[in-house]
């Protein structure tokens, strides 16, 4: 049976910030 | 920006065996919110992020397709993602939720309620390492 990490179900939204 | 459209993971099937960062096993189905944040406190790269869901339109591309506007962070920042119209998204305090929930419970048998204008979904970072 696979197991997943709890990370892949979280879309990874990642702003550039210049700050 | 509208970023590259995810396809539909297996991982989103009901049923499907999820370790947290603590290692605990949850099925996907089960998951509540404080398990992802709870993870990400664990997580030495990654943090949570709010992402308001802005806007919710059909996609250009494909009528199987939806293009969602978020509000990313404390900086509000503007993220399109283009996703499957079944995609589903954790919404705080909520659980899955997607912008056909119908069509997401018929393909994953994954309890889900409409994706809606004001949600706040969980979405992810990297932590900010100074």
């Amino acid at each position: 049976v696979p197991v997943f990490p709890w990370h892949s179900l979280v879309p990874f939204l990642a702003p550039t910030q210049s700050d | 920006s509208t970023m590259v459209p995810p396809s539909l993971p297996p991982y989103f099937i009901k049923g499907s065996i999820i370790q947290l960062a603590d290692g605990e096993l949850k099925r996907v189905e089960d998951l509540k919110t404080e398990d992802f944040i709870q993870s990400a406190e664990i997580s030495s790269e990654l943090k949570i992020d709010s992402s308001t869901v802005e806007r919710i339109e059909g996609s250009h591309t494909s009528p199987n397709f939806a293009v969602v506007q978020f509000s990313v962070g404390e900086h509000r920042t503007q993220v399109s993602v283009e996703v499957l119209v079944e995609y589903p998204f954790f919404v705080f305090g909520q659980g899955w939720s997607s912008c056909c929930p119908d069509r997401t419970t018929q393909l994953l048998e994954l309890p889900c309620t409409k994706l809606s204008v004001g949600d706040v979904c969980i979405s992810l970072t990297l932590k900010n390492l100074r």
